[in-house]
């Protein structure tokens, strides 16, 4: 359980960081 | 009981508090029980040299027993408090505090329905410009057919202009009038010339 | 005086957790377990409870030190302590996580879009004038061609009137 915490609470600290760039390398393509 | 999971402190901490607190437990705990059995084996090595001590390691070791009981009772009880403490002001987050890396939820707090809609919007602004964009197209191509008709029609004018131009050079400014003046001028001729016959015939 | 920060309550807190194991397993206690042994070696006695006491101390503040480091735990409280005071102002439960990943994450790509959607509308602008621009100037064009269409038109006709005066002339050297 207490795993699941961290890894869960982990995944919240740095995974929309990740899914940003590549969103915006998204947007950046469209871009050009 | 409903185990809170403190998931908040642990997105902090890279643990979780309980956790956190367990590690020090079991070792303040290994701790207390091994420093008991160096007590007690230091006990037993000094009685090796009090032969008629009549003090038997059963006695001591119900001895170590009974302050070792003692010890951890009071031991659970003070790190219960410590833990509590702990736990309530400082491995926490008080819920008014929002971790830097959910400061966009601040300052952008988006329904979904308001995503919705601003990706709606993106993907529209996005159809308007590919419009815009083949509509650009579109008016250049016609710019560039322009240009050539525009040439096309220019040289057929410069060729009007080149005929006039001849006629000028040939004293000829205005053919109208001339083939009018011609034509008047035959018709005359041709009257006189019709007078000229009659009068022939007669004579 | 500031609150005290959390890495020094957590020394506190620890500190009197030891204080009062250390009072509640006292010396009298610990005479009174081993009793025998006590009457026997009083000074011996008091010595081993002494080093009982202060190596139990130690590897208890060696074990708080080596969770600290392991944790970096002086550095988060110090971290902890700027993010709260920053906070204090706040007076509602801040966000958290919903647990649907899908829907924490679009928040954070907001910002992302609302740039995404300035830069989509600036060059739709930018576009549009271009497109405005180019419209004029094809109906310019157009009209420079019915322009020249019509002058065309005109010495056409032009021509075709002298032809016209050509033929009556031909006409009148032909034997009626």
């Amino acid at each position: 359980f207490d795993e699941l915490i961290v890894e869960t609470t982990t995944k919240r600290k740095q995974w929309p960081k990740k899914i940003l760039m590549h969103a915006i390398q998204t947007m950046k393509g469209e871009q050009e | 009981m409903s185990v809170n999971p403190m998931a908040y402190e642990a997105q902090f901490f890279g643990f979780t508090p309980q956790t956190c607190m367990l590690r020090v437990y079991i070792a303040f705990q290994d701790y207390l029980f091994e420093m008991m059995l160096v007590v007690e084996s230091v006990i037993l090595k000094k009685l090796d040299g009090f032969p008629n001590a009549k003090i038997s390691a059963f006695q001591i070791r119900k001895s170590t027993e009974k302050f070792l009981l003692f010890m951890k009772e009071h031991f659970d009880k003070l790190f219960g408090k410590m833990e509590e403490v702990l736990l309530q002001l400082v491995l926490n987050i008080p819920k008014n505090v929002l971790l830097p890396e959910d400061k966009v939820h601040e300052q952008y707090p988006y329904t979904k329905e308001q995503f919705q809609a601003l990706q709606d919007e993106i993907d529209q602004l996005q159809q308007r410009y590919k419009a815009e964009a083949s509509a650009g197209q579109a008016l250049l191509a016609e710019i560039e057919e322009q240009k050539t008709v525009q040439a096309e029609l220019e040289k057929i004018l410069q060729w009007f202009d080149g005929l006039e131009n001849i006629c000028r050079a040939h004293g000829t400014s205005n053919f109208k009038e001339s083939f009018a003046f011609l034509t008047q001028n035959s018709k005359k001729l041709q009257g006189v010339l019709k007078d000229v016959e009659k009068k022939s015939k007669k004579l | 005086p500031a609150a005290p920060g959390r890495g020094q309550l957590f020394a506190a807190v620890v500190d009197t957790f030891l204080e009062k194991l250390v009072a509640a397993g006292s010396y009298q206690r610990f005479a009174n377990c081993y009793r025998d042994f006590y009457r026997l070696q009083p000074e011996l006695t008091r010595s081993i409870y002494d080093q009982f006491v202060s190596q139990l101390q130690a590897s208890i503040k060696e074990e708080i030190q080596e969770v600290k480091e392991e944790g970096n735990l002086e550095a988060l409280f110090n971290s902890l302590d700027k993010i709260v005071e920053e906070a204090k102002e706040q007076e509602e439960p801040a966000w958290r996580p919903s647990g649907i990943p899908e829907e924490d994450v679009r928040s954070a790509m907001v910002p992302y879009l609302l740039k995404h959607r300035a830069y989509l509308r600036k060059v739709l602008k930018e576009k549009e004038e271009e497109n405005r621009k180019l419209a004029e100037a094809v109906l310019a064009g157009r009209d420079r061609i019915a322009e020249l269409q019509r002058l065309i038109q005109d010495r056409k006709q032009a021509w075709q009137a002298i032809s016209k005066e050509q033929r009556e002339l031909v006409l009148t050297f032909k034997e009626p």
